[in-house]
């Protein structure tokens, strides 16, 4: 599955991948 | 907690100890949004739960571009809502053992 990385100047690092499959079907 | 649209969850198994903990978070239900949202995807971070302040994470990832300014509360509130349900449940456990 495709990540991405988001490093905020403050220096946290958010990493972006898709949304657990389980929660999309919940809705 | 509220369901503010925007779901917070544990990103890897809580332990009670460790200081800092991952979390994912995503947004179930864009409508609760103001801003235009256009990450669909989660996004994981790490949190000290000691140290750190919900909102300035929530603020971080306005900055980072995940969301509109308008929608920082509404972040802050999600990571929060989370954070003290883990350390509830920490502080269950330990009582418990107690």
């Amino acid at each position: 599955s495709a990540t991405a990385q988001v490093v905020h100047s403050a220096g946290r690092r958010f990493i972006v991948s898709p949304v657990p499959e389980a929660r999309l079907k919940e809705q | 907690a509220e369901d503010t649209g925007v779901r917070v969850e544990l990103a890897e198994e809580d332990d009670g100890k460790k200081a800092s903990i991952a979390l994912k978070l995503w947004v179930e239900d864009h409508k609760k949004l103001k801003g235009k949202y256009k990450e669909s995807g989660a996004i994981e971070f790490t949190f000290d739960l000691e140290k750190e302040v919900p909102e300035v994470v929530a603020q971080e990832m306005v900055e980072s571009g995940f969301f509109h300014e308008s929608d920082a509360k509404t972040v802050g509130k999600s990571i929060r809502d989370r954070v003290a349900l883990i350390k509830w449940r920490r502080e269950r456990t330990v009582s418990a053992a107690v």
